[in-house]
């Protein structure tokens, strides 16, 4: 089964205009280009109010594009097997940095915050997806004939979670590894969310380690030969921890939907009082004088 | 002017449409929720219009209850009201939005288009 689209990996950005409408795949497949082409750099500097915006990876995307093109054709998307038969997939991005004072980069921990994942809904998958760049001049460093293998740790055990082997030759070339760490997090929930723990935890938080040997030796390698340093990777590059999940009840939308305007309306309101005081700060007496006009903008649009 | 009147349309009276689906456009950009929800900004909800009036079709899968509440209506419409035109099969659709954690989340919502309405 393969994404249904190929989506350059320029950084998307979400754009207020942009429209991604229902209901034709093809409108939508151009007015996705249009988010793409409007997110061409270029273009980008007159963007600054959408910096620190939310910038989906791709393979969200083409999640979103394939299941809702199979609605169409009235299939459901926890049909597909690839979905892992959810109906909620939640994609949680990498916090952690790499610890540059270290050269080289042996180890690397991947941190995730997932203490919006409901209890209330099955987890039945979950992977983490790390994008290799592809390693560039550092190519001569790869002089090694056997293969690569990546290794995943729980950050406070040594129990492999799980590992693949890489090839140099595909090492030359950018890429997506996805490794899978369902039992690990179907513990972490369970533990988590367990009645008796709950007031033990330090946050929702789940760690990785990653490390890479060649072959089966206890040889490290420099991860950044391979193209897995994280320093200047753009959001859309970095990893992420897909959950898959299905709710076993029927989702009210307008308890969800309110619950989501009301933290996003206080976040709005905490911008909007500290840009008010920046604002009375600058304007001075001026504004005490002005009574009514222009000055009063801001309070008058809250009101 | 008899024999026109013959086909049900009574003059200078706008007979009502029976229960059908009608289109609804909902715009997320228009209620202002585009500030989360990544895709889609807008789709085609539809909603159902129309009198359930007696006899009912059967294209509208009418329950047993409807049937009687519809014939007590005919009777005499001021003892029962008529039964109610509602969507009778709906779908759901996708939708991209970040959560209140900032993270993105592709979420399959039931129930959010009308495919069928019926009289209950």
């Amino acid at each position: 089964f393969q994404s249904a689209a190929i989506i350059s990996p320029s950084a998307p950005r979400r754009n207020r205009g942009a429209r991604i409408s229902h209901q034709d795949g093809q409108r939508s497949s151009k007015l996705l280009k249009d988010i793409f082409a409007s997110s061409h750099p270029a273009a980008a500097h007159h963007k600054d109010e959408l910096k620190g915006a939310i910038v989906p990876h791709e393979y969200m995307l083409s999640i979103y594009r394939t299941y809702s093109a199979a609605e169409k054709l009235g299939l459901n998307a926890s049909f597909f097997r690839s979905s892992k038969f959810a109906n909620t997939i939640t994609s949680f991005v990498d916090r952690g940095t790499d610890d540059l004072l270290h050269s080289p980069i042996r180890r690397q921990k991947y941190l995730f915050d997932v203490s919006t994942l409901s209890d209330k809904e099955e987890l039945v998958g979950a992977e983490l997806r790390i994008f290799r760049r592809a390693p560039g001049d550092l190519q001569t460093s790869l002089q090694t004939t056997g293969l690569y293998y990546i290794q995943l740790y729980p950050c406070r055990s040594d129990r492999l979670l799980d590992s693949r082997s890489l090839d140099p030759l595909d090492a030359t070339k950018a890429g997506w590894e996805v490794l899978d760490v369902w039992e690990m997090f179907k513990a972490h929930q369970h533990y988590y969310h367990h009645p008796h723990h709950h007031h033990f935890q330090k946050g929702n938080e789940l760690c990785f380690q990653l490390k890479v040997t060649l072959g089966k030796s206890d040889t490290e390698v420099d991860l950044r030969h391979l193209g897995l340093g994280r320093s200047g990777r753009s959001q859309q590059e970095k990893a992420i921890l897909v959950a898959y999940t299905r709710s076993k009840k029927r989702e009210n939308l307008f308890s969800e939907m309110n619950e989501k305007i009301k933290s996003r309306r206080s976040i709005g309101e905490k911008e909007e009082a500290a840009a008010a005081a920046a604002a009375a700060k600058d304007a001075g007496e001026e504004r005490v004088t002005h009574r009514g006009g222009k000055a009063d903008g801001p309070r008058r649009r809250r009101r | 002017t008899a024999m026109s009147n013959r086909h049900g349309k009574r003059h200078g009276k706008k007979s009502k449409s029976r229960c059908s689906k009608k289109a609804l456009h909902v715009n997320f950009k228009e209620l202002g929720w585009d500030d989360w929800i990544i895709a889609p900004l807008d789709y085609e909800a539809y909603h159902c219009e129309g009198v359930c009036d007696f006899p009912l079709r059967s294209h509208l899968e009418p329950t047993n209850h409807a049937i009687i509440q519809t014939l007590m209506n005919s009777m005499d419409p001021n003892s029962t009201p008529p039964s109610c035109c509602v969507p009778t099969k709906l779908s759901p659709i996708s939708i991209l939005y970040i959560d209140s954690g900032n993270n993105v989340v592709y979420k399959q919502y039931e129930d959010m288009v009308v495919e069928q309405c019926g009289c209950r």
